[in-house]
């Protein structure tokens, strides 16, 4: 909750590859 | 039963457990998986963020799921 401007987009960035790994992977299963 | 080692699940479910938004550091999930040796708990974490189960956070070491938002 003390988290910079840059740490949070840094977050959802992240956030947003992992589920698109996510997406890839249950597509290929 | 979701694919997943019994390591891998243990690691997934304390990180979906956090709700913290820097998520867990690996140092947290050693001390609360004593049973689990830090190359295994490691090796978890690089497996589950390759699938997309979770994703670092404010650095390398620290983790959220993204399971559970």
């Amino acid at each position: 909750d003390c988290l910079t401007d840059e740490q949070q987009r840094r977050i959802e960035e992240n956030r947003q590859r992992a589920l698109a790994r996510r997406a890839e992977r249950l597509a290929q299963s | 039963v979701n694919g997943l080692t019994p390591h891998q699940s243990q690691v997934l479910n304390l990180i979906k457990s956090c709700t913290d938004q820097q998520g867990v550091s690996i140092q947290d999930l050693k001390l609360r998986l004593k049973a689990i040796s830090l190359a295994s708990i490691k090796q978890a974490v690089e497996f589950l963020s390759n699938e997309g189960h979770i994703y670092s956070t404010i650095d390398e070491d620290h983790f959220r799921s993204t399971d559970n938002d």
